[in-house]
């Protein structure tokens, strides 16, 4: 579950560099 | 005088060709959307609309899209996880969407 934690904040962070 | 009907005739089968190639894409399956291809936001609005906590695997995928191989809905995957729009989840046949609209 950590993992999925982790998975997800890596892509929230890759689609905020592609937003910006 | 045959060679000039025939000549005549060539530019204009080429012409109506042409249109009609235009008209018809509608039908077009891998034009880019939003810089998608039309697999790759299928594979993301089923992945979205997935009301699973776990996500959506990529057997889900494959039999909601039967008409995509799935190689294909893995480089769809592929590509959607690396710009960002989903993560696997529980493993690598599970995926979520970060778009919480």
């Amino acid at each position: 579950l950590e993992r999925i934690r982790r998975n997800k904040e890596v892509a929230l962070q890759r689609l905020g560099e592609r937003n910006v | 005088r045959n060679n000039l009907m025939s000549a005549s005739r060539v530019p204009q089968s080429f012409s109506s060709a042409g249109i009609g190639d235009v008209g018809g894409y509608g039908g077009g399956s891998s034009l880019p959307v939003n810089g998608l291809t039309a697999h790759q936001s299928q594979v993301l609005n089923l992945i979205k609309n997935c009301p699973v906590p776990e996500g959506m695997s990529l057997q889900e995928l494959k039999l909601q899209l039967q008409n995509m191989s799935m190689a294909t809905i893995k480089q769809a995957v592929e590509f959607l996880s690396s710009e960002g729009h989903i993560y696997s989840t529980v493993d690598d046949d599970h995926y979520k969407s970060t778009d919480a609209e």
